[in-house]
Formats: structure tokens, C-alpha cells, sequence
């Protein structure tokens, strides 16, 4: 379903030139639950953001279904970057005066009736712990609350690819472990696609591949 | 060094009233080594915006060598502040357009020469391990390493309280336990009071002592 070929990513600096992505092939089929672990520096968000659509790469191929994303005009990558995938972004992205509820409301404005919206919202905020949070802002919420209302986000509108960045980062094991649980119940019973950034091994554990990187090269793709 | 006697924080919403903590007692002594961990939304950062002069209390006492923390006024609690801590925030805080090198800088632009504070803060960000990301801003950083120019600038300044809200959050295992390592040596050689928050227990019993939160209580006080 994704195949990246010879994908480098270089980022110049006026302090110097840094090689994010040096030539990584990968390719991931359609249902896979892959996780991407590395040090801190060592590509794993670049990488994210070229898979989400979201960044080009320097140089190299990424093909989605057969399908070159780099003879695409932006309207276009942004119109498949918004039915294919969903995101929960490493520092999560919400915005300052909505409510939970709203924001996880928000990617299904263009899609659904507007009681049925309110009614996934919550759904969708129920199933990380927060109905009791539904009216907060960002700003009256912890930081482990922050990341879960930007996962319930990402499940609202049930994309083909979830791409998580560190989704459990601000969060305690038991809450930590939940989410995975319902990851793994996306890929099982939905089909869809997780692809997710960590860097604690038994949460890179519930996945069924475990790819490392470092120094944007890819040091080992092992099933798990 | 630090008393907390029944001390509770209230928050009042439109929504609902949130009992964010409730009826802390809690002793720190000079030179300690604490870790604080709780499931997401039991209090954690509640507790060290209150224990860091960023916040005041409902009710009950926050003593700082027999001081009352409430007997003074705005502008006396926050150079108080300035004097005694360094903070690492859970989501870091750091000035959009500034480099890391001047962000490190920044606490020291009361204290030293100018040639003092750059050579200051250039080793404090070797420490952790960014000396070749000094000139890059924010948006050029990684998760990770933005949250180590947040840790340098909480260093760099000696303070005589580290208050590090989930400090290695977006660090891999090795650059965590260096960031440990660090925070070992302040309390050891340096005689340094580190309050530590974290959800990752091998992170925690890096410290002598570790207090678990749930929902604003403490359920247990254990030295490791
Ligand atoms: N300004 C506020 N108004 C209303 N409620 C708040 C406010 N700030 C925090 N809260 C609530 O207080 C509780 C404790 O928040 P706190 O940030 O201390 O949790 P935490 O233990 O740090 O969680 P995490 O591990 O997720 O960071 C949460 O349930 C949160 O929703
Ligand atoms: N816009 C940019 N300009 C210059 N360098 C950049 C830019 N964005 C990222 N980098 C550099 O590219 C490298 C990889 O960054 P990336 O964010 O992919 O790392 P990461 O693996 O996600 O790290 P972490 O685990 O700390 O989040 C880093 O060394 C970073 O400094
Ligand atoms: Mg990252
Ligand atoms: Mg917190």
C-alpha cells in the first residue's frame, strides 16, 4: 500500500546542512501495525511527515497504491492526505479556545450530519477516558489529557492510516496501554493501518513489526 | 526545606468544579532526589506550578525554610522564584524564533558577562548533547531535542530546586538515562534539590524517593 524508495530528506540550515532521511526503503501493506523506534534526532517525526503527506521528501520515491505522490499538485496531495490519513501529532496540535468536544469534532465538519458529529465526538472521547473532559480547552487540561483528546481526533473520521508520534509520551502505563489497546482493535477488527512513533519498547511491542532508525538510516525491520 | 500542609487546589469551570489536589502534607528536604508519578490528570503539574511559585493554593500552607509562600506579594514571589528554581515544563516552553543557544542563555541575562553566559550556556547544551543544534531554532528541533534545550536552560543557571516535569517524556531510553545521569550528579555533588515527574517507574528510581498521585492524594511515599 506505501512504498518508499530511496527517500532522502536534507535540511538546509544557515548553521549547516542536516541528512534527516538518508535513502530509506520501506514498504508497508494495507492493515499492518508497524511501530519506528530511534534516538531522539534520528529521523522518526521527518519520516512521519512525508508518510502523512505533509513534507516532501529531497529526493527518492513515495508511491501510495501505485500511485506517485510527488505528481501530485498540493490541492491534490491535500485532499488525499485528508481522506487517507488521520494524525496525532508529537506535540499535538490542538487549538487554544475549543473545546475538547470541538476538536474532535472538527475533521468530520465536512462529512457528516451535525448531530451525528457531536455524537462521535463523544464516542470517540469516551474511549480515551475523557467524557467527563468534553468541555475543557486545552489550556484546563493535563498534558497526558492534551495528547488523549489529539488521539480521539485522529480516530474520529476512520482513516485508512493512523500516523501516531509518540502517542503515549504523556502518559502513565495503565492509561498508556489502553490506547494501544484500542489501536491494535483498529487493526484487527477495521483494517486499518497504524504506524506508530515510540520510544518505549513494550508500548513498540503491541505492534506486529518494529522498525529502528538512526541517523536517518533504517538499522533494523524485525517482526514482532 | 519545603513544606506542603494541607494543601488543596480547587479549579471552578463552567463545566464542573475539579478537586486537582486535596489535603496535601508533604516534606522535601535540601539535597533530595524525588520522583513524583500518578496516572494522567491526578495533579502532578498541579503540584509543581504550586511547589515552583507559579501558582497558589486553595487552601492550606506552602512553607520554603519556614517562609509562608503567601505572605508575599506578587513581585516578592517571583523573584523568589528566580532564585531558587529551574523549571522543565511538561510542554517546554520554549520562545519561538530564539536559537537554543540564546533560550540557554536567557536566565543567565541578570547574573554574568556576556562572554560568561555564552560559554555558560554552550555547556550546558553539551550536556545534553546538542552542541552541533546551538544555532537552530524550535521549528528546526526535534520533539526530543527541544525538550533537552529546555532541560540545559533549567541548569544553567545553578538553581537550588530542579523542578522537571516529565523531562525525558520524548527522549529514547540512552538519552533519557543521560538526562538522569545529569540530574544524579547535581543532587550528589552539587547538593541540588531535583522533583521529578514521570510515568516511566525505571526513570523514577533513578531518585531516593518516590511519592505516587491519585486523583490529588498521595497513596504512597517510598524510598527506592
Ligand atoms: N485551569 C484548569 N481548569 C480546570 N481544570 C484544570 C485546570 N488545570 C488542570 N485541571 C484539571 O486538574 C486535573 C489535574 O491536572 P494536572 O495537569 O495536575 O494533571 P497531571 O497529573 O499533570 O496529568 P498528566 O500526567 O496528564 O500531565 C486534571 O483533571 C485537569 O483536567
Ligand atoms: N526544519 C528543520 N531544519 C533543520 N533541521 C531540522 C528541521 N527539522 C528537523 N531537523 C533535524 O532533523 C533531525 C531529525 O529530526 P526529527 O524530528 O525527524 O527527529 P525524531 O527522530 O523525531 O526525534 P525525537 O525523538 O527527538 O522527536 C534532527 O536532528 C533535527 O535537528
Ligand atoms: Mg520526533
Ligand atoms: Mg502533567
Amino acid at each position: 500500500m506505501i512504498e518508499l524508495k530511496n527517500l532522502t530528506k536534507i535540511y538546509k540550515t544557515d548553521a549547516e546542512t542536516v541528512n534527516a532521511l538518508n535513502s530509506i526503503d520501506l514498504d508497508i501493506s494495507s492493515g499492518q501495525f508497524l511501530s519506528i523506534m530511534g534516538q531522539s534526532g534520528s529521523g522518526k517525526t521527518t519520516l512521519m511527515n512525508i508518510l502523512g503527506c505533509l513534507d516532501n521528501p529531497s529526493s527518492g520515491k513515495y508511491l501510495i497504491n501505485g500511485l506517485d505522490v510527488s505528481s501530485l499538485s498540493d490541492d491534490q496531495r491535500a485532499r488525499l492526505r485528508g481522506e487517507l490519513f488521520g494524525f496525532v501529532f508529537q506535540s499535538y496540535n490542538l487549538i487554544p479556545r475549543m473545546s475538547a468536544l470541538e476538536q474532535v469534532e472538527l475533521p468530520l465538519m465536512y462529512q457528516i450530519e451535525n448531530k451525528d458529529r457531536k455524537l462521535k465526538a463523544a464516542q470517540a472521547l469516551e474511549s480515551v477516558g475523557l467524557v467527563d473532559r468534553m468541555h475543557f480547552n486545552p489550556n484546563q487540561l493535563s498534558g497526558g489529557q492534551q495528547q488523549r483528546v489529539a488521539i480521539a481526533r485522529s480516530l474520529v473520521v476512520n482513516p485508512q492510516v493512523i500516523l501516531a508520534d509518540e502517542p503515549t509520551g504523556a502518559l502513565d502505563s495503565n492509561t498508556g496501554e489502553e490506547i494501544m489497546a484500542i489501536f491494535r482493535e483498529l487493526v484487527e477488527i477495521k483494517g486499518i493501518t497504524v504506524i506508530l512513533v515510540t520510544h518505549e519498547l513494550h508500548i513498540a511491542e503491541f505492534a506486529s513489526r518494529v522498525i529502528t532508525l538512526k541517523d536517518g538510516l533504517i538499522i533494523s525491520d524485525k517482526k514482532v
